[in-house]
């Protein structure tokens, strides 16, 4: 997966992600795809979840999962996760102590989905990502409508390790985040973040906008063959578009 | 090629004119005023096949890595296993199973694959 939160030059901010999903799991050698990404192109729908026939908020799924990993609630915050790979503290050991009885922590798609119903501000969806217990390690994206409201961050079980904020005054017009802790190199044959970070330098902060972002997506490898879809979002106007994503040949596998 | 790629930053690609980021994508009301039993039925009664279809691809790519042994854990012992979920996500995912007629066992895997696929 690839996130980003994008501030521009009057203090609008875009969060966008590609939802990168199947790795490793089973590679359809005559099509040249991932098995698990083919099946979930057909599965994603939009979800406007409404409460007293108003929009409490809006999530991009896949039919018959019910947690959320990329959502906006209108004028409050939106929220991007992407998956968290690591041998220490990994969630082998969160869902082992599950599966003994041990039920302290808090599944990633249920908490994202509680928070969306219950949580009303970006600082305490802030809070509570940072702070509940998990059984796996993660990424939250977390969006909001004001200059500085955007904030990676990097979770262990019980934990956070790291936030990255969006900070205008020091530079930092955008926050990135693919699958790697951000004080680690990434993989060298799984390195988007250095031409995603390229070309949002390209694109500059006078273009952080749908369609500057939307390039950035578009490029590969950050757009590779376990892509299923590219969500573009804005808070403020409540705004989130979603296109289903295929990679043309040449295309990396990741 | 050999990696780190190194395509160039793609320009004027917004929006899409044509090809599958065109596809429309269809839109679910889902109604937190319901029972969570009543929620989804639509949807899973629209989207079964294809649920039941990845699915497949789901347990079969768990075999390969546990041996079948997560499926069985999940198959024999999935009271206890949900005994920790919120009542609300219990309901849901019933009543998904239920609508498409899919085992729960395996609407549970496929709700928490995200957080297992990172093991």
């Amino acid at each position: 997966c690839t996130s980003i939160i994008a501030e521009d030059k009057h203090g609008e901010i875009f969060h966008a992600r590609n939802l990168d999903f199947g790795l490793l799991l089973g590679w359809d050698f005559k099509n040249d795809t991932w098995l698990l990404t083919e099946k979930l192109r057909p599965l994603i729908f939009n979800g406007e979840f409404v409460r007293e026939n108003k929009t409490v908020f809006k999530a991009v799924n896949f039919a018959g999962y019910i947690g959320v990993i990329t959502g906006l609630k209108p004028q409050k915050y939106s929220l991007t996760v992407n998956e968290r790979f690591t041998l220490k503290g990994s969630g082998i050991a969160g869902a082992i102590k599950w599966i003994l009885g041990t039920r302290t922590g808090n599944w990633m798609g249920f908490l994202t989905r509680k928070v969306f119903e219950t949580v009303d501000t970006f600082e305490d969806a802030k809070n509570i990502l940072s702070t509940k217990e998990l059984i796996g390690p993660i990424y939250f994206i977390l969006g909001g409508t004001k200059s500085g409201e955007g904030v990676t961050i990097t979770r262990s079980l019980d934990r956070t390790l790291d936030y990255n904020n969006l900070n205008v005054t020091n530079g930092t017009w955008f926050v990135l985040e693919t699958n790697y802790d951000r004080w680690k190199a990434p993989l060298f044959i799984d390195d988007r973040r250095t031409p995603a970070t390229k070309c949002m330098n390209v694109i500059g902060q006078g273009n952080a906008t749908f369609a500057g972002l939307f390039d950035v997506l578009n490029t590969k490898p950050v757009l590779n063959k376990l892509t299923a879809y590219t969500t573009l979002m804005h808070v403020k106007s409540g705004t989130m578009d979603t296109y289903i994503r295929y990679c043309a040949d040449p295309c990396w596998p990741w | 090629q050999f990696p780190p790629y190194t395509q160039d930053c793609q320009q004027g690609l917004y929006p899409p004119t044509d090809g599958p980021a065109q596809t429309v994508i269809p839109t679910y009301t889902i109604n937190l005023d319901l029972p969570p039993e009543r929620r989804w039925v639509q949807l899973a009664r629209d989207k079964a096949r294809g649920i039941k279809e990845l699915i497949d691809v789901i347990k079969g790519l768990v075999r390969g890595f546990a041996g079948g042994i997560l499926i069985r854990i999940i198959d024999k012992d999935l009271p206890k296993l949900m005994g920790g979920l919120p009542e609300t996500a219990v309901a849901e995912m019933t009543a998904i199973s239920q609508a498409a007629d899919i085992p729960l066992g395996e609407i549970f895997l496929y709700n928490l694959f995200y957080e297992f696929d990172a093991f």
